[in-house]
């Protein structure tokens, strides 16, 4: 049995909104520890991993782990229908191929249920290594989605470079190139508008934007976005979800052939 | 030219 109850519904909304377009169909894990997903897109070059923490939500209860196979485009179009203020409990009987979405308004005169159909999803998990990064990068995320926008108007791929004097984003295309630097700007009035830049040593990477944008999707649930960066390993591009735990997004750098 | 990676070239399965 399985009953999980999220008082902020919309949090659940937001982040089907984050994944739904870079991965298909996943395993939901359900432990005690909370609810978690971990789904790479079908090309095998981004990983996004999901965790709200059982603490997150008013009620919590997972007799037994639990692994939910769920189309995200088909749980997408049922969250879609739930309002923004409303409490969302998911439940599943055990051995059911069926989970349940409640929706419940804020002043309980509207209760729907939308019972959505369970898929057998192979997948496996992947361990992801404790790492040290090289570079960590502190920004509002509305900017850096705003910089992912831009740059891809003009290019493919962008290179993040991260020295003392800030991190560069550069793109380069057919019509042109782009740099855009941002310093360190830690005396802000408000910390989430904030950049800090922690480094040990500089780091320079390459990536798809393609795929920097569809995680930008995540803007909505946090004012901040955390970016991991170390030379032989994927960037991680990291956006909490206030008091239930983060999402995080990795991605494959380019590489010389 | 530059090549995409696999992020399970990064991340072995468990």
């Amino acid at each position: 049995m399985l009953e999980l109850r999220l008082v902020q519904g919309s949090l659940l909304k937001k982040v089907l909104e984050a994944i739904k377009d870079l991965v298909n169909d996943a395993n939901f894990d359900c432990s005690a520890t909370g609810f978690s997903l971990q789904a790479m897109d079908s090309s095998h070059v981004a990983l996004v991993a999901l965790l709200l923490r059982s603490e997150g939500f008013e009620h919590y209860r997972c007799d037994r782990n639990l692994s939910m196979g769920m189309n995200l485009g088909n749980m997408a179009k049922m969250l879609k229908c739930a309002g923004n203020d409303d409490i969302i409990t998911l439940k599943a009987d055990d051995g059911s191929d069926t989970v349940t979405f409640m929706f419940e308004s804020p002043t309980q005169d509207k209760i729907s249920d939308f019972e959505m159909k369970l898929m057998d999803i192979d997948s496996e998990h992947l361990g992801i290594p404790e790492a040290e990064y090289h570079a960590i990068v502190r920004m509002p995320s509305s900017e850096f989605g705003r910089i992912c926008k831009d740059l891809s108007s003009i290019g493919d791929t962008v290179v993040i470079s991260v020295t003392k004097e800030g991190v560069k984003f550069s793109t380069r295309g057919d019509i042109g190139t782009a740099n855009i630097v941002c310093r360190q700007n830690n005396t802000v009035d408000k910390p989430e508008e904030a950049t800090i830049i922690e480094m040990t040593e500089p780091v320079s990477l390459t990536f798809a934007l393609r795929y920097m944008n569809s995680f930008t999707k995540a803007t909505p649930l946090s004012s901040i976005v955390t970016l991991s960066l170390s030379s032989d390993l994927p960037v991680v591009v990291e956006y909490k979800i206030a008091e239930m735990g983060y999402i995080r997004f990795y991605l494959a750098p380019k590489i010389e052939e | 030219s530059q090549q995409q990676s696999s992020i399970m070239g990064y991340f072995g399965k468990k």
